[in-house]
């Protein structure tokens, strides 16, 4: 109905002005309804610029971005599980950590798997699978790391 | 509810039988460029339901089952099993393909319909417009996407 | 003939006039997310006569006016300049946009009209159609255009 | 003319196959023209694969027979300069390595401008500008590295 959906849009912003303000360090955004579209605009600003539009956002600030709404999503309504595929790509390495701290803290409440190239998001899993290919065309995983805690 | 375990036989290049455990925290799956990492989710997303070829990079549905290498003749049959837990049971979920076409999906075992699987999912944020699977290269999608398809996802979360 | 020189001035955020000198080898940019990087070749882009938005990243061709931040005020000017030297000379191209509109080109000081810096280019590779830009995301077009598009970037090697 | 467009594929495809081949250490490709949508088809297939269609390759397999036909074009008719904006994200390190090698020939002829976030590709470079916004939204070139070779 109506009214659960403008009360789930209020809990979603909330979470999503927390995590914009964490992940751009005292940036600002917000989730808004236009009845014009029956759709939702999403808006993003790092701390210190002037963002007209989101289309002037770079690479990696829509990357951020687009992680703070997922962050909210699951903190509104914690998912069984949630996958992300190399979404550490576009990031340099100190907003990454930022999302890899956040991502600490998420994972208490949706199990959570990572596929990554990068160091950093893997020295903070607890878990990490390896795959090959040795034999042509055939996946195969080979080892798994327990970190240590 | 928490995923514990995933199985896949015969899909993509996950030719023999492969189990993925997953404990607390966070899990890593690493690997060289086509290995088969992203097979993975493709995985996850077919045992939901998933019937569009575009988000599973085919183009006939019989793409998804192991079509041969070098060293090994293609199978006729793709199956993939995810193992949840909640606080008082256990449950799984499975799909299956042939290579004629028929196809399958179970829960705990028994021979469902896919709106039986989807009805299992509702309200967990698990579905097929779910915000918890992000594929390889759609990081800025949710920066992208049309306000209509926004708000799909608010509700996915309501 | 090889670049070897590129100044900008108020374009997007190179607020301050900037100028980077190419010597033989490989050049990297490096820098935080935001910082600037990108901006730098829709300089380039947008010097070559570019009057796509989309490419530019841009809903207006003023919005690559720097257009101020906390400490500093909009400019009302962007200009950018290309040097580029072959065996025998040295050439400049340079693109300047006014906030009221009005668009500049100028091939070695002198102005000139669009078509006179695209006929400078023809047959280098450089044109609006080049293949020597890759944009930010992306690599993969050249596997995913259509195949007429990749038929114009082989008459753009001829 | 007709006859210079098909002298041109020849020579592009050409070139593309040898990149293929030395990228995907042993892998084969090549570029068709297709009369029917007069447009050019590609192909390519990793060594002991079985690639049936190119949508079936993985992220990092499409960006390397991507930087394979850049190549082509470029060592046919090379051109003033070549910017490859974080072309590098979704390589692992070793088919990096071979771009990286690659491109250090293809340099001679064109002046190569790479952006990134990769401590490999910065490490083949003679040259690294480093941008920074220390003053918000104002971008500046901090520092110049001239390699020492
Ligand atoms: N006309 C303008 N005036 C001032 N700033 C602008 C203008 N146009 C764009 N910008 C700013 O430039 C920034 C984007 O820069 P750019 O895309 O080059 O970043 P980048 O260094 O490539 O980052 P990433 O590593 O995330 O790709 C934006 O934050 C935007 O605010
Ligand atoms: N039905 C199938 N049978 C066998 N192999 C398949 C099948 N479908 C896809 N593949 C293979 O799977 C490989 C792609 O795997 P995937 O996309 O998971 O790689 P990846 O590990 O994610 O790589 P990257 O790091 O480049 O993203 C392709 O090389 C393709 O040949
Ligand atoms: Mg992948
Ligand atoms: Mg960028």
């Amino acid at each position: 109905s109506r009214d659960v959906f403008f009360e789930t849009l209020d809990r979603v912003n909330d979470y999503y002005k927390k995590f914009i303000n964490k992940l751009f360090q005292g940036g600002e955004g917000y989730l808004k309804y236009n009845p014009d579209t029956d759709g939702i605009e999403m808006f993003a600003q790092p701390s210190g610029k002037k963002i007209i539009r989101m289309e002037m956002l770079s690479g990696g600030e829509k990357a951020l971005a687009s992680v703070a709404l997922l962050f909210a999503l699951i903190e509104a309504n914690p998912p069984p599980f949630c996958f992300m595929d190399e979404v550490d790509g576009p990031l340099d390495d100190a907003n990454l950590m930022y999302v890899l701290e956040t991502i600490k803290d998420l994972s208490k409440k949706t199990q959570v798997i990572f596929i990554t190239h990068n160091r950093l998001t893997m020295e903070v899993s607890g878990t990490i699978y390896g795959i090959t290919m040795e034999e042509d065309g055939v996946s195969k995983v080979v080892s798994v790391r327990l970190a240590s805690f | 509810m928490r995923l514990v375990k995933l199985e896949l036989l015969g899909f993509k290049s996950f030719c023999d039988r492969t189990v993925f455990h997953f404990s607390e925290g966070i899990t890593s799956i690493v690997g060289p460029n086509g290995c088969g990492k992203s097979n993975i989710i493709d995985a996850i997303v077919w045992a939901l339901g998933e019937r569009g070829t575009k988000a599973l990079r085919i183009k006939e549905m019989e793409d998804v089952i192991f079509h041969g290498s070098n060293g090994r003749k293609g199978l006729n049959i793709a199956e993939v099993t995810i193992f949840l837990v909640d606080d008082k049971n256990e449950y799984s979920i499975r799909r299956r393909l042939f290579r004629d076409g028929t196809n399958e999906y179970f829960l705990n075992g028994k021979s469902v319909r896919l709106k039986d699987i989807q009805d299992f999912f509702l309200g967990t944020g698990i579905g097929l417009n779910t915000y918890a699977i992000i594929e390889q290269g759609r990081i800025e999608s949710f920066v992208q996407m049309k306000p209509q398809e926004r708000k799909i996802l608010i509700e996915e979360a309501g």
